[in-house]
């Protein structure tokens, strides 16, 4: 399944 | 880092040169909300306190830094350098209707319930709405400078290309963040009306005018 991003987007 | 973040990224980039170029060269903040531009500052400022203790990479901090400095700017511009072409009467939203429900939903909505991540959580659910003083403004006065809507259109394409980068994701990188994708759907929702008229009318060589 698909993990949670880490904040690595603006 | 795939293509339609990065096109993403250079949109909203593009959006504020566009806005900064507005005021400099019209030498006034006319047809613009302070308190659009005034959230803007403050979903900057809560997401981007991590500069200070989560380093992602050095493309991510020089932008975080750039939008943090220029909003802060665009601030000071509009109320100071051309105070006098800012018509507080007609950016009448009330942006307490805005905080009060993104505060609530980043206590309920977040992926840890720390200081940060709540304050992570707010700035998201605020960017998605931080757009509606200047669109109601917009609305309000019916007509705005073509380069007013080129920057509006700069950052509604902002938003809408990071779409099919969480899409990219979750395909290729298998990474899902449900909170900014949410938001984010809400977010370019709102743009649909402005591009209808951006389209239609500004790209055709019209003026932007809203029926009345």
């Amino acid at each position: 399944d698909p993990v949670e991003t880490k904040h690595d987007e603006l | 880092m795939n293509l339609f973040r990065l096109f993403g990224d250079m949109s909203h980039l593009a959006s504020i040169l566009l806005l900064l170029y507005k005021i400099q060269t019209t030498r006034s903040v006319r047809g613009l909300s302070f308190k659009t531009q005034a959230l803007y500052v403050t979903v900057f400022v809560t997401r981007y306190l991590d500069l200070f203790y989560d380093y992602v990479s050095l493309y991510n901090s020089v932008m975080k830094t750039f939008f943090i400095t220029s909003s802060c700017y665009v601030l000071y511009l509009m109320k100071k350098k051309y105070r006098p072409t800012n018509d507080p009467s007609i950016d009448t939203f009330r942006v307490e209707y805005l905080l009060g429900p993104c505060v609530l939903l980043s206590l309920i909505f977040n992926y840890r319930f720390t200081f940060a991540e709540i304050l992570w959580s707010f700035s998201i659910f605020l960017e998605s709405v931080a757009i509606l003083p200047q669109l109601f403004m917009l609305q309000r006065t019916g007509e705005a400078e073509a380069i007013t809507t080129h920057y509006l259109a700069a950052l509604g394409a902002y938003r809408a290309l990071y779409i099919p980068n969480w899409i990219y994701r979750y395909w290729m990188e298998d990474q899902v963040d449900p909170i900014a994708v949410t938001a984010g759907i809400v977010q370019t929702a709102l743009y649909v009306d402005f591009f209808y008229v951006y389209f239609t009318k500004v790209l055709q060589g019209q003026r932007f005018e809203l029926p009345a």
